[in-house]
């Protein structure tokens, strides 16, 4: 592929038409080339490898948008109402997975935590996030019928870090989002992140990641394997899963929504005008 | 060839409207990082602003008066033929961090055409 933005035809065609000497049809190429990037808002030309991974939510969300003006037939089954109403005002959209290597799990008998940050450094400053979503995949817990109250609770935090000073390891957080979830069914779950990620766009808040509690109904003996199954099927974590194929489309996944205070919203498309 | 060039001397040239234009993001070799869509219908504008301006070329006054004064002064140029109305398109594309995203880009559909 090209180097930039220009498609080398381009580039060649211009240079030998000599209508400038070929140092100034270099510079006008190249003035064109930041223009083209600027129009992006991109720094330089994308290069993705064959290993980029699309998530399937934001292709949903593509679809939406270039549905005839009746979003409400294309929207994501479990895209968050907060999402809905963020997707309306945002010309934005932009998602992100979590730095693997930055995780910490930690796997108990009734409860499952696990640290995640996410790199949003990406966020041009005069991008304004109006909303975020943090989205969860829940494997269906398969095997003998779970216990009747096979009801878990999936909290977020947001992480302040660990207290100066204090012998504790234990970072101070604050509580983002709660849901108590049927274990039955498999489905995204997607909880508000908002105020967190909005401070940390703003620069009014340092991000040090999210963190996700798992509590399980307490295990009887009976089903002490099965505990270990289920605390897999909320999908946190690579590692608590045997299915590694599916890792890279049920990862977590953020979903910010901002506008960079030029158009109109993603929503608001030429379907809707018609 | 030559009776066809002088026919089309004496044709009048199509006035001021807009012509269709499909902009396949692989001809510019966008489509590595641009999922979707494969490319988009942009138009474009073109033909000629005749002295007298009818009225569906949606002409300014100034071009009307501008196209008045070139016809008793051809070194005042005729009103051009330009995009009038616009309108946004989304691309879902992958930037330079391997991000994807979904973004509005304005001005981006020629929608309407006329004499400025």
């Amino acid at each position: 592929g090209a180097a930039g933005l220009i498609p080398e035809v381009g580039r060649r065609k211009y240079n030998e038409s000599g209508k400038q000497s070929p140092e100034r049809s270099e510079s006008f190429l190249n003035e064109f080339e930041l223009r083209l990037l600027n129009m992006f808002g991109l720094g330089r030309r994308p290069t993705p490898s064959k290993h980029a991974v699309v998530p399937q939510y934001m292709v949903d969300l593509y679809h939406m948008h270039s549905a005839n003006g009746d979003h409400s037939t294309k929207r994501p089954k479990s895209m968050g109402k907060h999402a809905e109403r963020a997707a309306s005002k945002a010309n934005t959209i932009r998602s992100f997975h979590h730095e693997e290597s930055m995780e910490a799990l930690a796997s108990l008998k009734s409860k499952t935590t696990q640290q995640f940050y996410f790199n949003l450094t990406s966020i041009p400053k005069e991008e304004l996030i109006t909303s975020a979503e943090l989205r969860i995949y829940r494997d269906q817990v398969i095997g003998p019928a779970p216990p009747k109250n096979s009801l878990h609770r999936i909290n977020i935090y947001e992480i302040f870090g660990v207290p100066i000073g204090s012998n504790s390891t234990e970072p101070l957080v604050r509580l983002l989002d709660t849901r108590l979830v049927q274990d039955s069914l498999s489905r995204w779950e997607s909880f508000d992140v908002s105020p967190a990620v909005s401070e940390w766009t703003s620069g009014n808040g340092q991000n040090h990641g999210f963190m996700v509690e798992v509590l399980h109904p307490e295990p009887t003996e009976k089903d002490a394997g099965h505990s270990r199954r289920r605390n897999g099927h909320v999908r946190v974590s690579r590692s608590l899963h045997q299915d590694q194929d599916s890792w890279p489309q049920a990862r977590p996944l953020l979903v910010t929504y901002g506008h960079d205070g030029r158009g109109d919203s993603v929503l608001h498309t030429r379907g809707k005008r018609q | 060839a030559a009776v066809r060039k002088q026919r089309r001397k004496h044709q009048p040239k199509a006035s001021c409207k807009r012509h269709t234009l499909y902009v396949d993001f692989s001809d510019v070799q966008w489509n590595e990082w641009i999922v979707a869509p494969p490319g988009y219908h942009a138009y474009y504008c073109h033909g000629e602003c005749p002295f007298p301006l009818p009225d569906h070329l949606n002409a300014t006054n100034h071009a009307i008066v501008q196209t008045l004064v070139n016809s008793v002064n051809s070194n005042i140029p005729r009103a051009c033929c330009v995009p009038t109305e616009l309108s946004p398109i989304s691309l879902l594309y992958l930037d330079e961090y391997e991000k994807v995203i979904l973004k509005n880009y304005q001005d981006m559909v020629v929608e309407g055409c006329g004499c400025r």
